[in-house]
C-alpha cells in the first residue's frame, strides 16, 4: 500500500530560504566567486541576474577550467573575467508550489534544486540532504 | 501500511563497482591527484592503500588549500606532497551485508559511501543517485 499523500506533500517546509544560501552574481569578477565557493565550502552555488532571478551555477571547476594556462593556473586573469562568461547556465528549477514527489524525480540528477516563486524570484533551494532525510523519517 | 521489505533489501545492486570508480592512492602525488579528479569531473574521490582498503577521500578543495600562498596558487609544489598529507580520512563505510534502510540513513549526510567485504576489501560505492532513484521507483 503506497502511502500517496508523502508524494503529494508541499515542499514548503524543506527549502533552505535564499538568505542562507551562498550564491553570486553575473556581473562578479571570478576571483569574488572563487572566494565565496572557498570559503563557504559548497561545490556548487547559484548565480542570480540583479532582478533576483536564477540564471544559472557556478562551482570551482568552472572557475580553474578558465584560467588553466599550460604551465599553470594564472590567477592573475580571474579578476578580468565575469561568472557569466563561465557558468553553467543549466539549472534544475522548481516552483514553489511543486510536489515532494516532483523534487524527489529531479533531485535524482541533481545535488540541488532552485525554488521559485511564480513571479520566478528565487525564494531558495532544495537539497538532496532535505528529501532523503524526510524520507528516512517516513520509513522510520 | 509502511511496506518493511524495502528497508530490508540489500544494497548489492545498487553497488558502483570498484573498476567504475575513480580513486587515487594515498602515496601519490598530489599533481596526479588534481588531473584525476579534473578528468573524472567528481567532487571528490575515495583514497585506497596498497591492499585497496578505503583511507579517506580528497577533494579539489583540500588540493588547492594546501598550496594556497599569499599572492597565488603555487602549483609547482603539487608534486612534493602526497595525497596522504592532505586528504580527508573521515570517510563512510558499510559492508556489503548492509540494509537499504542503514544505506538511507547514512546517505542524508554523505554524497557516497564506500561499501567493503568482510576482509575490509574495497568492493566500491553506493551514491545518493542510487538511493533516490530507487526510493522513486518505489513511490511511483
Ligand atoms: N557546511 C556544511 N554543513 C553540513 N553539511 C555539509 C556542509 N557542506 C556540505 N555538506 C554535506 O555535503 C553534501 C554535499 O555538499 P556539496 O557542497 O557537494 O553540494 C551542495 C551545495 O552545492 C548546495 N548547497 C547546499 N547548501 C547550500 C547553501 N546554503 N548555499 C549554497 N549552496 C548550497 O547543494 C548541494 C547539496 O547539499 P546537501 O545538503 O544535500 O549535501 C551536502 C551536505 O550533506
Ligand atoms: N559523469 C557524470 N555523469 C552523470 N551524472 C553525474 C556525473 N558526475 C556527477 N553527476 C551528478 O552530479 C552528482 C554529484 O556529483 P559529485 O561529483 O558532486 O559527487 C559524486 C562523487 O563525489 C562520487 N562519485 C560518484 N560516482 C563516482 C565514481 N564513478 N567514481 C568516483 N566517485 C564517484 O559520489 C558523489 C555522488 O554521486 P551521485 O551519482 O549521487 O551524484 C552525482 C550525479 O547525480
Amino acid at each position: 500500500l503506497k502511502n500517496r499523500p508523502l508524494m503529494n506533500k508541499e515542499i514548503h517546509d524543506l527549502i533552505v530560504s535564499h538568505e542562507k544560501v551562498a550564491h553570486v552574481q553575473l556581473q562578479n569578477p571570478l576571483d569574488h566567486a572563487l572566494l565565496v565557493l572557498i570559503k563557504s565550502g559548497y561545490t556548487a552555488i547559484p548565480v542570480l541576474d540583479k532582478d533576483y532571478r536564477v540564471q544559472g551555477q557556478i562551482s570551482k571547476t568552472e572557475i580553474l577550467d578558465s584560467i588553466l594556462g599550460l604551465e599553470r593556473l594564472e590567477m592573475e586573469r580571474l579578476h578580468d573575467i565575469t561568472v557569466e562568461a563561465v557558468m553553467n547556465p543549466k539549472i534544475p528549477r522548481l516552483n514553489t508550489d511543486a510536489t515532494f514527489g516532483k523534487a524527489l524525480t529531479t533531485s535524482i540528477s541533481h545535488p540541488f534544486i532552485c525554488i521559485e516563486d511564480e513571479y520566478e524570484a528565487f525564494v531558495g533551494i532544495l537539497t538532496r540532504r532535505s528529501i532523503l532525510a524526510l524520507i528516512n523519517r517516513y520509513f522510520k
